[in-house]
């Protein structure tokens, strides 16, 4: 039996809005410790990893590994009958799972509706991640993030990131000129969700694709603050991280032969 | 120029 109530029902609606455009189908393993997901943009350029801890559900209870394989689009019609303010809980049978069984129920508890949605076998190959010591990490407003990449979208499709001790800068060359951002590192001790912060262990400069980068940005409502870790010839490393888990974004860079 | 790496030539599969 697999149960897990979300409180924070919205939070669930985020989650979906910040893969559904990077990935159609996706499994969502279910294990005795949470929930998480990893599944490959259909170029295979870009990899989305979520993972959501057991212990930000009342209550979870799971009692063994089984996977969900949801088409996303699907399920996110069904999150559109939810209320922002609605109890969400999530329901499936693990020995049989062909279906997934979703609650609403409004704050009140006079309303509660109830969607099956149906699942898919989805065979999908997972990548090992493993932990790296990154050359540079980067904190900032996700917001700013955001920003950036729309603002940079104007005038390429590619940007190169370059970060040193002292900034962080966003370079766009296209047909119609170029474009730069940089950012120097700050800390407002009153307000640290306006921070940004550079750790450093040697500069870095890498090209991607502002396409993703923007997709990415998805996951801003979900945190104040985004990470961006860089190394070089490796594929960048985006994290919105919140209370209950994180969402990582991996993007390939471009690089020469 | 510079050409677009896939995810899987850096990380390899589980």
């Amino acid at each position: 039996m697999f149960e897990a109530r979300l409180t924070q029902g919205a939070l669930l609606k985020r989650l979906l809005d910040s893969v559904k455009e990077l990935v159609t189908d996706a499994n969502f393993d279910c294990s005795e410790t949470g929930i998480s997901l990893q599944a490959m943009d259909n170029s295979h350029v870009a990899l989305v990893s979520l993972s959501l801890r057991a212990e930000g559900f009342n209550p979870y209870r799971c009692d063994r590994g089984f996977s969900l394989g949801v088409n996303l689009n699907s399920l996110n019609k069904i999150m559109k009958c939810a209320g922002n303010e609605d109890v969400i809980t999530l329901k499936a049978d693990d020995s049989s799972a062909d279906s997934l069984c979703l609650l609403f129920e409004n704050s009140s508890n006079e309303r509660v509706s109830e969607y099956e949605l149906k699942l898919m076998d989805i065979d999908q190959e997972h990548l090992s991640i493993p932990e790296t010591d990154y050359d540079a990490t980067v904190m900032m407003p996700s917001a700013e993030f955001q920003r950036i990449c729309r603002d940079l979208m104007v005038v390429s499709e590619s940007v190169t990131i370059d970060v040193s001790k002292d900034e962080i800068k966003f370079t766009a060359e296209g047909e119609l000129g170029t474009g730069n951002v940089k950012l120097k590192p700050t800390s407002t001790i009153d307000k640290p969700e306006e921070s940004i912060t550079i750790e450093l262990g040697q500069t870095v400069s890498l090209q991607f694709s502002l396409k993703y980068l923007s997709n990415f940005t998805r996951g801003t409502p979900l945190s104040d603050q985004v990470m961006l870790c860089l190394s070089d010839n490796m594929p960048l490393l985006v994290e919105y991280k919140m209370d209950i888990g994180y969402i990582r974004y991996y993007l390939a860079p471009k690089v020469g032969d | 120029g510079l050409n677009q790496k896939r995810i899987a030539w850096f990380y390899l599969p589980k």
